[in-house]
Formats: C-alpha cells, structure tokens, sequence
C-alpha cells in the first residue's frame, strides 16, 4: 500500500499544473524516500525531474516501490475541485489499478475523494550528469516568468547572457528586437527580491522561448527560480517546493548552425 | 539561424 497525506494540498495541485504543460502524461515512482518523476516532452528537446522527499509529507507510507502511471492532465482536472486549504491524501490500495486523491475541509466537515485509472507507460529514463555550472542566476520566479512571457512576443528564442555584474535576456525576429538586462542587487530588504549570480565563467546560452514559457507554469510552487546554465550544456532552470524537494527542468540549447 | 538540440544528446538513456 501507498498512502501520503499533505495537509495543504494545494502544493500538491501546484506541482501539477507546473508539469501539465510539458508532459500530458507519466510515470510517479514511489519508494520510502519519497516521490520521483522523470519525464520528456513529446519533442525531447526538455526534460522534468520532481523530487517530493517523504519528510515532507505529514504522514507517509510506502510499504514497496510503485511505479504509477498517471495522466497529468486528468489529474489536473480532479485537484481543480479541491479546496484552497483542504489538506490531500494520496492512496494506492495492493493490487488496485487505481490511484485515489482524498481532499478534506480544513473544518473537516467535507470529505471527497475520487479515484483515477493507472496507465501503463512506457517510460525511457536519462541518466542526468553532475554538473559543476558555470554560472548559476538566482531571481525572483515572477520576474522570470515575466521577462520569458514578453520575449517571446519578440521571437521564438531568447538568447540570455550571464556575466558577473547581471545577466540579459534578449530576443530577435520578424517585429523587432529587444532585450532585458538585470544587475545583481547589492541591498535588497527582503531576499525572495534579489537578483544574485554565481559566476565561474560567462555564459552565452540560446534556447527555445517557448519551453522556458511552459516552465514558468512552476513559478507559482517557490518565489524563487534557479538558472543554471554552462556553455553546449542544458539549462536546469529549478523551482524548490517548500522544504520537501524540487522540480529541474532541463532544456537543451539551440545551436549556431 | 538555429537549430534545437535534442535533450537526450547531452544526457544518456539507461
């Protein structure tokens, strides 16, 4: 049996909606440590890697590793019907081909709870190397998402270069050209505000705008965004959820033909 | 002119 209980379900609901876009569909493996999912979009130019640690949940119970495929979309739909603050168990009874998502008031005075069809997947996994980055850029998530959503009205990539003073987004195309340069922030009052930069060697990275559009439907789980970045190297751009873990999306860079 | 690399290029299948 599997059974993971989260008294504010609606972190749950967020790491949802921030996979939903890129991959419809996928497999969750459950172990003692807690919850994992690597998955590609249907391109395999991105990749998403969830990490949700058992600590993290209020109770936690997984009596043999699972491998649950699960349709994200679907899945989606049913957390839609979740209250704000209702706290969320998820269960697998032995032997069941479904997976049940239980949702109750913070008043405990309503109670649902809906069932979905496991799927058979199949899954292909990548092996994902540790990587020392050459440059690592903290900001907060909003000013990201914001910044991905007005390049692509320029074009269909943005081009974003780092160097130990800030870091430029910039994008070209049929309409016009423009770019977005952000200094790292010497004072700020409060740290989710800061803009910071770790920085080993510039970087010049070129990618899909349209990908780091759909990873922004993330930003929600964490004020925060890292974007990792080394030259002929994906992206990992990573949301923290809480204290619990994590999602990295990884996109490969266009190249200069 | 650009062309997208696929993401399995950099990371390996196992």
């Amino acid at each position: 049996m599997f059974e993971a209980r989260l008294a504010q379900g609606s972190i749950f609901a967020k790491v949802i909606e921030g996979l939903r876009e890129l991959v419809t569909e996928a497999t969750w493996e459950c172990s003692g440590n807690g919850i994992t999912l690597q998955a590609m979009d249907s391109s395999h130019v991105a990749l998403v890697s969830l990490v949700l640690r058992s600590d993290g949940f209020e109770t936690y119970r997984c009596d043999r590793n699972m491998s649950l495929g699960i349709s994200l979309t679907s899945m989606s739909k049913v957390l839609k019907m979740m209250g704000k603050d209702d706290t969320l168990t998820i269960r697998v009874n032995d032997d069941s081909d479904a997976i049940v998502l239980s949702m109750e008031s913070q008043n405990q005075e309503e109670f649902a709870e809906y069932e979905l069809r496991l799927m058979d997947l199949d899954s292909e996994h990548l092996g994902i190397p540790d990587t020392d980055y050459s440059c690592v850029v903290k900001m907060p998530s909003t000013k990201f998402s914001r910044i991905c959503r007005d390049m692509a009205i320029l074009g269909d990539s943005v081009t974003i270069c780092s160097t130990k003073d800030g870091v430029k987004f910039g994008a070209k195309g049929d309409v016009g050209q423009g770019s977005i340069r952000l200094n790292q922030s010497t004072n700020v009052d409060k740290e989710e505000d800061a803009v910071s930069i770790e920085l080993r060697e510039a970087v010049a990275l070129t990618f899909a705008v349209r990908y780091l559009n759909m990873f922004c439907k993330a930003a929600p789980l964490s004020n925060q965004v890292n974007l990792s970045m080394s030259e002929d190297t994906p992206l990992m751009c990573e949301f923290k959820v809480g204290d619990m873990g994590h999602i990295r999306f990884y996109l490969a860079p266009k190249i200069e033909d | 002119y650009y062309f997208q690399s696929e993401i399995a290029y950099y990371f390996l299948y196992y």
